[in-house]
């Protein structure tokens, strides 16, 4: 579903370059669900950016679903994510003026869909939300405010899932309520899930964890029965 | 250090009223060591706030060293909060358009004190930043932001350390680090520390644990040698 081939990603730092990534090459099957570790600093959320075409390599390539990223224009991206890509945001990212149900909505509407109510009802309902339907983001606690993140990007039944740290503000029963819902969905709908974590519980329910350290991949585990 | 009596913190949510915090009674003793569990949503974020003068309860009471924050004007909670306590917040709040150095050293500021090079070096040194000085929020990763708020949290070597999840964003090796630097420095300074937290390896640091549910102290446990 996702191939990265070589990719790297560099920012001037002052007189110098940071490597956030370092040349990182992954395959990520169709319907696989693997699972990305590391240091803080590390390089995850850059390489989840890199690889959902939220942010651009600074050279090598990523391929999603056949199509090079760098041979399409900024707006063919763009429908290629809204309408095939679903991105949890390691800070959430919620719209402040939307209520709760508005924003697990928007993919939709931005992807020129009709509503679904009933997906939405059933999303909020799997990660703990009912009843915050008409809350505005400020009005949420931290972990309430992740777990509309999660349900926004479902909503558009997208064929791939990313998810950068979708537990990290969850006590563990309600981390692993998400994390079910994540994994069903998935399974449910043949997608292709990728969670960046710093939870051991999260990277056991992986078939692959991969170790990134200094913008590399260093290692990586295969569930015994992938 | 710090009482709660019977601390009520309601808000109004359509034609209701959510009970954030229904009714908590909670004592810190001087140089304690306290974490405070429990689901999302429960009211921890709310309970921290509200014990360290950031929230004003519906009803009940607030008394930090001795002063009963009711009887205080908003301009002498802010001198105190300034003066005596240290806040690292869930999601962090750094300033967009300071430099990580300029964030860390601003509370003296604010507070009118000299700088404190020397403590802002070893602050950073301790939670690994060392480098990161001139670079902006918005070039961190998100542990990196959260240590950024830590040492912001130490840098006046405030009487009382209020932090919210603050190894929330970090991989286990980190987060040990930051637990040991907020551990250390509580010890050596006698300050109180307060964490809230889904981490079981910080609550396990604790003296006492308390554990929060619908907005209510559900039980507590209490180290042995505590
Ligand atoms: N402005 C508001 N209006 C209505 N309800 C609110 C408001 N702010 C917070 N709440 C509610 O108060 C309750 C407690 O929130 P709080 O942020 O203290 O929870 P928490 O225990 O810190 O959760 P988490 O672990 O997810 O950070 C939650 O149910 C939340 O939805
Ligand atoms: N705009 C930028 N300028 C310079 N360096 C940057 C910039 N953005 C990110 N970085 C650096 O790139 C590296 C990788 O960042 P990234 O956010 O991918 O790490 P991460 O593994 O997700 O960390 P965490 O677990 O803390 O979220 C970090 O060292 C970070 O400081
Ligand atoms: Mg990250
Ligand atoms: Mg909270």
């Amino acid at each position: 579903a996702v191939q990265l081939r070589q990719v790297r990603r560099t920012y001037p730092d002052g007189a110098g370059t940071v490597e956030a990534l370092a040349g990182v090459s992954l395959e990520l099957h169709p319907g696989s669900f693997t699972a990305i570790m590391g240091p803080s600093g590390s390089g995850k959320s850059t390489l989840l950016s890199c690889a959902a075409g939220l942010d651009t390599p600074t050279s090598g390539s990523v391929v999603i679903e056949g199509v090079d990223l760098a041979a399409l224009r900024p707006d063919a991206v763009t429908r290629l994510r809204r309408d095939r890509i679903g991105f949890v945001f390691q800070a959430y990212n919620l719209v402040a003026h939307l209520t709760v149900a508005e924003n697990v909505a928007l993919p939709l509407l931005l992807a020129g869909r009709e509503p679904d109510a009933h997906l939405r009802r059933y999303l909020m309902h799997a990660v703990g939300l009912t009843g915050l339907e008409d809350r505005l983001p400020g009005e949420l606690s931290g972990g309430q405010a992740q777990r509309v993140a999660i349900a926004r990007a479902l909503i558009t039944r997208p064929a791939v899932v990313f998810a950068d740290e979708p537990t990290g503000a969850l006590d563990s029963h309600t981390g692993a309520q998400v994390l079910d819902v994540l994994r069903t969905t998935a399974e449910a709908l043949a997608q292709t899930l990728v969670l960046v974590t710093h939870d051991p519980r999260v990277a056991a329910a992986a078939q692959r964890v991969v170790f990134l350290a200094d913008g590399r991949l260093a290692a990586h585990l295969d569930a015994p029965d992938a």
